[in-house]
């Protein structure tokens, strides 16, 4: 069985951490 | 690698108190490296990837986007006192790309890589149809006006004779016809009242900067000039940090187009060259 090294991320679905929250004003 | 321990980042929210440490310490490291233009601040935080770090810490893969203040980076004035240039003024923004590692406690920069732009000049007429552009530097009227600026400037001083480092931005005002500069400036061993040739007048060796303002008003067989500068305390040149990781790249302040690149004889060299460019 050849396995695949590397990245193994779950992120959670219901979670939108980013972009954060805009300090000033956006260009 | 070892089967069993892949790599895993740790996803953090973009405003957790962790990835603003992350990104204001990123933010300071452009401040302290950029020696043109002006100092930028923390805007909006893209994105964060928090990968652990072999044999300990953690690195903060950050996207973040930083604003324009008024303050020039060689002012003194702490980043907290800076204004952020409004969208009136034509604003300018950073992209950046970093890399933090948080070792003991303790960020520190190991990647680093940033462009800006000023903001469209549809953007800036929706909001304010008289407000006038960010103009060329190298526009025959900027660099009159900046010539005048000084000339008057050093005529005024009893001082050391102030030599141009870089013109830092302009604006072609159509009413009344005026053009407005702001560049920056260095003292010189010569004194002001004696210069007879400029050239022979050499930057101190403790560096002495100044920053200044200024309006050139078109008038009927004339001109007015109008020029006000301030003149930091003496900053001996010190030898910058550096990134400390193999991939770190330099700040590119040319990347801005409202920050030219600096006369080269005018400027130290540490400010043209301020880390390792891959």
């Amino acid at each position: 069985t050849v396995v695949q090294p590397g990245i193994a991320v779950v992120p959670d679905p219901a979670l939108r951490p980013c972009p954060g929250r805009i300090r000033y004003f956006k260009v | 690698i070892p089967l069993g321990t892949a790599l895993t980042y740790r996803q953090l929210n973009c405003d957790d108190p962790e990835t603003e440490q992350a990104a204001l310490a990123a933010v300071d490291y452009i401040n302290s490296h950029m020696l043109q233009g002006y100092k930028h601040t923390l805007n909006q935080i893209d994105k964060v990837k928090v990968w652990p770090r072999r044999p300990m810490g953690e690195v903060f893969e950050l996207e973040i986007d930083t604003l324009e203040t008024t303050c020039h980076v060689l002012d003194p004035t702490p980043l907290a006192n800076c204004s952020v240039r409004q969208l009136v003024e034509h604003a300018v923004e950073g992209d950046c790309d970093f890399q933090v590692l948080k070792q003991d406690g303790q960020f520190s920069v190991l990647f680093a890589k940033c462009d800006s732009s000023p903001d469209s000049a549809e953007d800036v007429r929706r909001l304010c149809p008289g407000c006038p552009l960010l103009a060329p530097l190298n526009d025959t009227k900027v660099v009159h006006a900046v010539d005048v600026a000084l000339t008057a400037f050093n005529a005024q001083s009893n001082g050391s004779y102030f030599r141009l480092l870089e013109v830092s931005r302009a604006q072609l005002v159509p009413l009344p016809p005026s053009t407005y500069v702001e560049f920056a400036v260095a003292a010189t061993d010569c004194a002001a009242k004696d210069v007879t040739d400029p050239a022979k007048c050499n930057l101190l060796a403790e560096k002495q900067y100044g920053f200044c303002k200024a309006t050139l008003t078109e008038k009927v067989g004339g001109e007015d000039v109008a020029v006000t500068c301030t003149v930091f305390q003496t900053q001996p040149l010190l030898p910058q940090p550096q990134p400390e990781g193999p991939d770190a790249v330099a700040v590119d302040p040319r990347a801005d187009p409202a920050v030219p690149v600096p006369s080269q004889a005018d400027v130290p060299v540490a400010s043209l060259v301020v880390g390792p460019v891959v």
